[in-house]
């Protein structure tokens, strides 16, 4: 996940 | 109805009028619309019933393995009612002439062979939302790890669409089966364009940016 900052951060967050 | 209210809004590429049309602007232009259309995919993930649901980590397996396949399917169907042209955005529309002189000829022949699949099925709005909600649930199952709850939802929109087609196309038995056996070749084209945009990283040539690059390095 640590890979995938933004896709994670995106999902967790609203847009 | 949920999946019909979940689809984004119109995308424009906005490509430069001043720079030349060349295979790393067309590039270009193609990398940075995949950019800001994948936090759309991501923002139109959680509308669909259930998704949100998931472990955050299935949530991203689920979009990392279709990223490439949604999209697609996207210009697809904005594709579906011109003949030889690819609708990439509103203002961005790739004839034959234009893909010769961008490079992007494979990639537009084989994208067109898509739209003539789906178009001679009719691919109808409805549809098009569910195929596309259908191919986020069927990334690799390997890397997910609630496989149930994946299956599940699935299910729900694999009996989305039956009850659709056969309330719809009465007559037409066998067309929810039709649409799902276009799948196939959807992965496979989608692969292919992954391959072309992984050759064109490793050129270095095209500024990409860091969310595409990000989805790109998980294929």
């Amino acid at each position: 996940q640590e890979k995938h900052r933004i896709l994670h951060k995106l999902l967790q967050n609203g847009n | 109805s949920q999946l019909l209210m979940a689809e984004p809004e119109k995308i424009y590429a906005t490509p430069d009028p001043g720079l030349p049309e060349t295979d790393i602007n067309a590039l270009s232009t193609l990398c940075e619309l995949a950019d800001r259309e994948l936090v759309l995919t991501i923002g139109w993930a959680k509308h669909i019933p259930g998704f949100s649901s998931l472990s955050l980590a299935d949530q991203m397996s689920l979009l990392q393995g279709s990223w490439m396949e949604i999209l697609l399917l996207g210009v697809v169907h904005r594709s579906l009612p011109f003949q030889g042209e690819l609708v990439y955005a509103e203002d961005y529309v790739v004839d034959e002439l234009r893909s010769r002189v961008c490079g992007l000829r494979d990639l537009y022949l084989c994208t067109l062979h898509l739209v003539h699949r789906y178009r001679t099925l009719r691919l109808d709005k409805e549809e098009y939302v569910t195929l596309k909600a259908l191919v986020l649930t069927n990334a690799d199952l390997l890397r997910i790890e609630d496989v149930q709850s994946v299956q599940r939802l699935q299910d729900l929109l694999q009996d989305a669409l039956h009850d659709y087609d056969s309330n719809q196309y009465r007559e037409e038995p066998r067309r929810a089966g039709q649409l799902l056996l276009t799948l196939p070749l959807l992965r496979q084209t989608a692969s292919k364009v992954v391959l072309h945009f992984h050759r064109a990283r490793a050129q270095g040539t095209v500024s990409m940016h860091k969310l595409f690059l990000e989805m790109l390095e998980a294929k």
